[in-house]
This record gives C-alpha cells, structure tokens and sequence, in this order.
C-alpha cells in the first residue's frame, strides 16, 4: 500500500534496481521550463533525502541556463527537476530556464535558439509545454518542426508532455472537434501520455489517466513511423470511435507512449506536496529512464538514442506495459459526452505504446 | 506587404490585463527567423540517422555540420541584413546555424519596419509582457527570405494547475 508516487514507487512499478543509475561519464540530460518558474535547490535536496534513500542519486542540479529568479519555487519546475533525477538518477542534469527575458520574448523560441547556439547540449530533453495547435501559425510550427529536426539529427532527445486536457475540445457552435496540441503533435518528437494505477493507493497495474493529451494533428500528416500502427488502433476499435468529424485520421497521431501522471508527491519552497498530477510528471520520469539507456549506451561507445520514434515503434510494444483500459476526456456535449479516445491493446492515442518496462526496454534498445 | 503568419491567433487572452501603448522609444527585442536551405535533406537525414535499420543509424551531426546543411543562402543574409539596416537596426545577435537573428529596437521602428504591428503592454500574475495587438506583415521581398518573426504575438503558457486534478469527467 503507498499514498501517492514516490521515487521508490516509480522505480519498483518499471523495474528500475538500486543499481540502475547512471554514472557521470559524458552523459547528461535537462528539463525546460518556459513557465517563469523557478526550482530551489534545497527543495531539490530535502527531496532526495526524504525519498532518495534507496538509490545513488545526485542532490543538485549540474547547471542552470538562464537566470534563475528567488521568487517562490513552482510546483512544474520543482516536480520536472525532483523527478527526471529519480529515474535518471546520477546523472548530471541541466535547467534550462527563462524568467529574465525581455517582454517580448517568447520563452520556447528563446530555448529554441538556444539549442541552436549551443554545441555541448544534454543528450535527452524534457518539456512540458504546449499551445492549441490552432492558435499558431502554420509558418511558425513548420519552422519549429525544423528546429526539432535540428535537435534530432544532433543525437538529441526531446521529450514533450501530450498535455492535461485528454482530446480537448474546441467550441464551435453546434458541431465541436477535438482539438490537437503543439509541440506534442509533432512528428519530430517524442510525446508523453499520462496514466494512474489500477488501484491508486496500490502499485497494480496501469490505466489510462482521463487527463491524458492525445489525439490526431490537424496540422501534419502521419509520419511513415506509425501509420500501420494507428491504422491497427483504428480498425481494433472502429465500432466504438468518436465521430470521425471530431478528429482527423490523416494526422499525427500521438502520444507515442507513456508513464504515472497520478497523484505525486513533490518538494517545493521546502514543503513536501502530495496528490501533485499531470503529463508533465509523466515527460521527466520517462527522460530519466532514456538517459539511464544513453549512459549504458555510451559506455559501450554506441551513438545516442536521438530521435526515439522510428526505433520506438519499431519495438510493436514490446518492453512496454501495455495500457487497455480506460479513455481520456474530450468535449462534454450529447454526442461524446466527455469521452475521448480509449486505450486499447497496442499502440492507442491516450498512452501511446504504453509504459516502460525499464530492464527489457534496455536490452531492446541496447543491441 | 505579405502576412507570414497570416493564421497566427493575434487574440491576447482575457486572464492578460492590457496597461496600454508601449512608449515609441521604448526599446524591443524581436526575433528572426531567416528561411533555412536543404531542410528536405535534413528530413532525409533525420530519418537515416533514426532508424535503426539503416546502415546510417546513430551517425549524428555535430552543430557545425547541422549550420553548414542548412545555414541560409547568402542572398537571404543579404536581403534581411539590408532591410534591417535600411530601418536603422544593427544591435543583432545572430547564432551559430545563422538561421536566428535577435535585434534590439524601438517600438517605434518596430512598427515602421512590421507594417501592422501595434505593441501594447499587459501584465498577468505580477509578469508584464508587450505583445502587438495587430498582426505584422513584411515588404514582398523580404517576405520570401523569412519564416516568421518572434516576440509579436505568441504569449508565454499558464502553468497547469498541477495541484488539483480537474473534476473527474463522466466519461472518464
């Protein structure tokens, strides 16, 4: 019985051992925050000594890029920080943070150009940032996709939250839709679904978390990587879809997979917080576990993970959990009544390919 | 002029408070994004250096050799550069790919050098933003050689209420 996921709770729900940590050698990896918040280190450090005891950790964080302010602690930053550093344990981690931009900065963009300007990046990215994809500009999303392609092809790993509003909805008058999200409908990156155990005070298996961002893009179109995987997903559950006019099969589909987004436990300004949700606790616990497979992989002198998809789907699921139960949210309106997608065996737009198996993920990604 | 961001959302959000006009001298930071060569063949890498069944898998580039594929064309340089200067702008930080350029300037000239474009101040939460309120457009030939400009439009996002789940949907 547990109340509420600790470090301890992840690592034994995806296997991780007190030995899977990493070693300092060449390996590293960063969360971004573009919300103007800040992370305490000393909430960094009482953290891991609540919950850091059973696994060799680091206490503070490698390097802050930009500048970080002395405001309050924000729950986002202090969680990013508490939790890529409990999977990803060991292994020096960068903050990349922005509260002393100019007013009319863009905090994304100004992270952007800086991984454009930075030869010595962290190997693996963790980002919980998001906008409706149809509040942006074609002009502006097709250039960021060049500047995750840019990351990718440098061996970089970005890792983005699928978001906390399931489908999402977009009013309109009498016919609504869902409504995609963007960077995590991207076809150049990784996205990152949320679930909750079956049983929330017990580590059982997983379910979807009804938060769960998920979808089709309206914006890009399916990437060669997982059209036959949606297309098993569409046929599997065709008698019970939405209606095709909420959304768009010829898409981008994502999340690509997925982890515990349910009822976390996190330091922040030194006061131990729990029943703390959302996809972006999901993104860094499944960066940390990435990184771990870059240090083992660097050790052997083999190149980076990179950009994960195409080898992630090429894995049909296997060293995943699976997720088949559940759906996620959407519009509340008489003809969906709230409900989105649902999980299903397989790979399926609420958890992806579903949740890592940490040992097996490993061996997959390690030949 | 052409809108390079003609379905930009230029809407600024009701949770921001507008204070008003930015004062002409006050001075801006914008953002450029100059038009990229060779993304195709970016993509193509992308794809060889990512599959794992390709006999280029894992073969990354380094940043040098990422600015060198798709560094923009000395024309594009030229015609941003020029067109900057014509309005009096030279305070630039360009990056390594050369594919961003950040410029210091007046509001005044902002406006001038972005037909359109009309900077407010708003404040939310204690943080102050200046965004335009009005959508920006460029002379037709710069227009080919950009992408789109940052620091117009676009607001920083509203942390999730991380806190407190949203009341658990029927259906869910």
């Amino acid at each position: 019985v547990h109340l509420g996921v600790t470090p301890a709770i992840l690592r034994a729900r995806y296997n991780l051992t007190a030995s899977d940590v990493g070693s300092t050698q060449n390996n590293s990896q960063a969360v971004a925050q573009f919300l103007e918040q800040y992370y305490h280190p000393a909430d960094l450090a009482e953290f891991m000594n609540m919950f850091g005891g059973t696994f060799q950790h680091l206490s503070q964080v490698d390097r802050v890029v930009g500048t970080q302010g002395t405001g309050k602690a924000g729950l986002e930053a202090s969680l990013d920080v508490e939790y890529i550093m409990s999977t990803g344990a060991n292994i020096p981690t960068w903050v990349f943070t922005n509260p002393g931009r100019h007013e009319t900065q863009e905090p994304f963009l100004q992270w952007m150009v800086l991984l454009s300007n930075m030869s010595d990046l962290p190997w693996v990215h963790t980002i919980s940032y998001g906008d409706d994809e149809d509040s942006l500009s074609t002009a502006y999303m097709m250039r960021i996709n060049t500047e995750f392609m840019k990351a990718g092809v440098r061996g970089i790993s970005l890792l983005f939250a699928s978001g906390d509003s399931g489908a999402g909805c977009k009013h309109m008058g009498k016919q609504n839709s869902f409504r995609p999200s963007f960077p995590a409908s991207s076809p150049y990156v990784t996205t990152v679904g949320g679930t909750s155990f079956k049983n929330p005070f017990k580590v059982t298996y997983e379910v979807t978390d009804y938060i769960s961002g998920g979808g089709f893009s309206n914006v890009f179109g399916m990437p060669d990587y997982q059209a036959s995987a949606v297309k098993g997903y569409l046929k599997t559950v065709e008698a019970t879809l939405p209606p095709p006019s909420y959304f768009n099969t010829s898409g981008r589909a994502y999340p690509d997979m997925a982890a515990l987004s349910d009822n976390y436990w996190v330091v922040s300004n030194r006061v131990p917080i729990p029943w703390v949700s959302g996809t972006s606790a999901s993104t860094p616990v499944v960066g940390g576990m990435l990184s771990l497979i870059n240090g083992r992989r660097l050790q052997r002198s083999l190149p980076t993970l990179g950009f994960l998809n195409p080898r992630l789907y090429k894995l049909k699921g296997q060293a995943l959990f699976d997720v088949t139960e559940g759906c996620h949210e959407s519009c509340l309106d008489e003809q969906v009544q709230g409900k989105g997608f649902c999980a299903a065996p397989s790979w399926d737009p609420v958890t992806g390919w579903g949740t890592p198996n940490y040992p097996e993920l490993l061996a997959a990604l390690l030949d | 002029s052409g809108y390079l961001e003609y379905d930009q959302d230029v809407l600024i959000p009701q949770d921001w408070t507008r204070v008003g006009r930015v004062d002409p001298t006050e001075e801006l930071e914008l953002t450029f994004a100059l038009k990229q060569q060779n993304v195709h063949l970016l993509e193509e890498k992308l794809k060889l250096v990512s599959d794992p069944d390709s006999a280029q898998y894992g073969k990354h580039l380094s940043l040098e050799e990422v600015a060198s594929l798709v560094r923009p064309s000395e024309l594009t340089q030229k015609v941003v550069r020029h067109w900057l200067h014509s309005h009096g702008i030279t305070n630039c930080l360009t990056v390594r790919t050369q594919d961003f350029l950040q410029c210091k300037m007046t509001a005044e000239i902002a406006e001038t050098l972005l037909p359109g474009s009309r900077f407010h101040r708003y404040v939310r939460d204690g943080h102050s933003i200046v965004r335009s309120s009005a959508p920006y457009s460029v002379y037709d030939d710069v227009h080919q050689h950009l992408d789109f400009v940052g620091g117009l439009h676009r607001l920083p996002p509203k942390g999730q209420d991380l806190s407190k789940k949203p009341q658990q949907s029927q259906a869910g």
